[in-house]
């Protein structure tokens, strides 16, 4: 997936990096100092309709030509993550105890059209 | 990212770059409590000091990942009983958020004085307040050694669970052996129980309720 620059209209990855620090969380969050925080926007027209973004292959540039081609779109399709990973978190919680946990589908890697 | 430039999935007005951010910053907010099942962060009244902190941490595993789709938890004791000797105190472990999932794994880390004279016979009982005022205790767990410095006993999981108090607490008995009887002298302090080397659980839990963890895990 393209990582999205502002003339970017289609369909791309934007890149935020949070601190906790900024948050005001870093009294609580011990370890990571902070995740990326992802996003996908971007049109999806519809050619790249159903395209996995860069793990397209051939069969699925065919398929996207034969969609170009035909007048009639079926449906609109949106810019969506197509490929997440967990954040491991160790953190403190109410009762001061230190508690590691993997929170599943925080980052988000890749982003397609649905 | 210029003024008249419109988003480019909603069509709306971009929003200005400061804008953005403050999206995002609450966003992650969000997204961390969310993940984390809180409805807020918490609010921590009785932080771990920094040393013990450190000292536990490296205690465990350095690099382990958290068990798939489970928890681990370091819960610090906070000491009661005869200041005397540490060897008849009583642990007091807080583990609210600990009480809604299957605990399945436990080890209490105990430090012993540099100063052992001899060999420590130690046992460990779960205590519980019943009707009565003495309350009810459980063994958990019986050690012996001759080493001073860090211990670590495994405690049977299913001697943890069970109560509705998120408090649980563990009276330590300890002793000196000579040969194979109590020894005469019992020196005063066997046991760190108050300082940076202050006892801790080691805790592994995961969510109680069935197919939580393929929820998750989808």
């Amino acid at each position: 997936t393209p990582t999205c620059e502002p003339e970017t209209p289609l369909c791309c990855r934007r890149d935020h990096y949070v601190d906790f620090q900024e948050l005001g969380w870093r009294d609580w969050i011990l370890q990571p100092e902070g995740y990326q925080l992802n996003y996908c926007s971007g049109q999806c027209p519809p050619h790249l309709a159903g395209s996995p973004g860069i793990a397209a292959s051939f069969h699925s540039a065919v398929f996207s030509l034969l969609k170009a081609n035909n007048p009639w779109p079926l449906g609109t399709s949106c810019c969506v993550p197509t490929a997440r990973r967990p954040l491991s978190l160790l953190y403190l919680d109410r009762d001061g105890n230190v508690v590691k946990t993997d929170v599943p589908d925080m980052v988000v890697e890749a982003c397609g059209c649905s | 990212q210029g003024a008249g430039a419109a988003c480019p999935s909603c069509g709306g007005p971009t929003p200005a770059p400061q804008a953005e951010r403050a999206l995002v910053l609450e966003l992650a907010k969000q997204q961390i409590l969310e993940g984390l099942h809180l409805t807020s962060r918490p609010r921590i009244t009785h932080p771990p000091p920094q040393a013990a902190l450190a000292r536990a941490l490296r205690r465990l595993q350095p690099g382990s990942v958290a068990p798939a789709n489970g928890e681990e938890v370091i819960s610090f004791a906070t000491t009661t009983g005869p200041s005397t000797s540490a060897c008849s105190s009583v642990l007091t472990f807080h583990l609210s958020t600990a009480q809604s999932h299957h605990l399945y794994h436990a080890r209490l880390w105990l430090h012993v004085f540099p100063t052992l004279p001899g060999t420590l016979f130690l046992r460990i009982f779960r205590w519980s307040p019943g009707s009565g005022h003495q309350g009810s205790r459980t063994l958990l767990a019986e050690h012996q050694t001759t080493a001073p410095g860090w211990h670590a006993l495994t405690l049977p999981s299913s001697g943890l669970r069970g109560e509705e108090s998120p408090v649980l607490k563990l009276q330590l008995n300890c002793r000196l052996l000579e040969g194979n009887t109590t020894s005469a002298q019992q020196p005063r302090q066997l046991l760190d129980t108050a300082g940076d080397q202050r006892p801790f659980l080691e805790l592994k839990i995961r969510p109680s309720e069935p197919g939580a963890g393929r929820a998750r895990r989808r």
